[in-house]
């Protein structure tokens, strides 16, 4: 038996959102610690990575471990039935199920929608991401991150970023010219003004911007993002979410051959 | 150019 019950179910319709361009069908793994979910893009360049955990659900049980195979597209077309304001809860008693089912409930317990999703039998292809200890990170608003990358995509397809003990910047070079954003350090009061810099050792690494556009489509889950950067390393950048885990995106970088 | 990596080149499959 699996049921999780998730009292804010606009997150999970969030979640869904940031990562329908990305990949198109993943395996939910649920076990007794909570939910996760691994996939790659179709082009092996970028992965997502997903972990709630069971205390952040209203009522969570899975008696043991069951994978459930979805199709991001099919389950988008579900969770489009799901209010902002309602609960939601997955559920299935079979050990090897078929099909998923869902309850949507409003605030008032007055309406509540049921849908079974018919589940896919996915391969699942793992990687093993080591906990890194990442030489550079860097604490930001998500939607100042996500408007740098957007305005920079404007000039050019990658962004070099830069990190040194005070600032980050981030330079672009492209067929109309060329261009640089640089962020210091501040520990303004105000979210959207504060950027938290821990350089151990400063990094110069070269990312595909149409990637780092497309996971700030998670910019509603967390009003802060962090980059986590170390040379010859996929760069990290991760949503959390409060109370209940983290949305993490890895991005292999750009390099000269 | 620089060539894009791809993220398998990084980590093991499990």
């Amino acid at each position: 038996m699996f049921e999780a019950k998730l009292q804010q179910g606009v997150i999970f319709k969030k979640i869904v959102d940031a990562i329908k361009d990305l990949v198109k069908s993943v395996n939910i793994d649920a076990s007794t610690s909570g939910l996760s979910m691994q996939a790659m893009d179709s082009a092996h360049v970028a992965l997502v990575s997903l972990k709630l955990n069971e205390n952040g659900f209203k009522d969570y049980r899975c008696d043991r471990p069951i994978t459930l195979g979805l199709s991001i597209e099919n389950l988008s077309k579900i969770l489009k039935c799901a209010g902002n304001d309602d609960t939601i809860t997955l559920q299935t008693d079979e050990e090897e199920p078929s099909s998923l089912k869902f309850f949507f409930e409003n605030q008032q317990a007055s309406k509540i929608s049921e849908f079974s999703l018919n589940l896919m039998s996915l391969d699942s292809e793992s990687l093993g991401i080591p906990d890194t200890d990442y030489s550079s990170v860097i604490q930001m608003s998500s939607a100042e991150f996500s408007r740098i990358c957007k305005e920079l995509s404007s000039i050019s397809e990658t962004v070099e970023i830069e990190t040194s003990k005070e600032s980050v910047k981030f330079s672009v070079q492209g067929d109309i010219g060329a261009g640089s954003i640089t962020v210091k350090n501040n520990q303004s009061d105000k979210d959207v003004d504060r950027v938290d810099l821990q350089i151990d050792q400063p990094v110069k690494l070269t990312f595909a911007l149409r990637y780092l556009n497309m996971f700030n489509k998670a910019v509603s889950l967390s009003s802060t993002v962090s980059l986590n950067m170390s040379e010859e390393n996929p760069l990290m950048v991760e949503y959390k979410i409060d109370d209940l885990g983290s949305l993490r995106f890895y991005l292999a970088p750009k390099i000269s051959d | 150019d620089k060539a894009q990596k791809e993220i398998k080149s990084y980590y093991e499959s499990e």
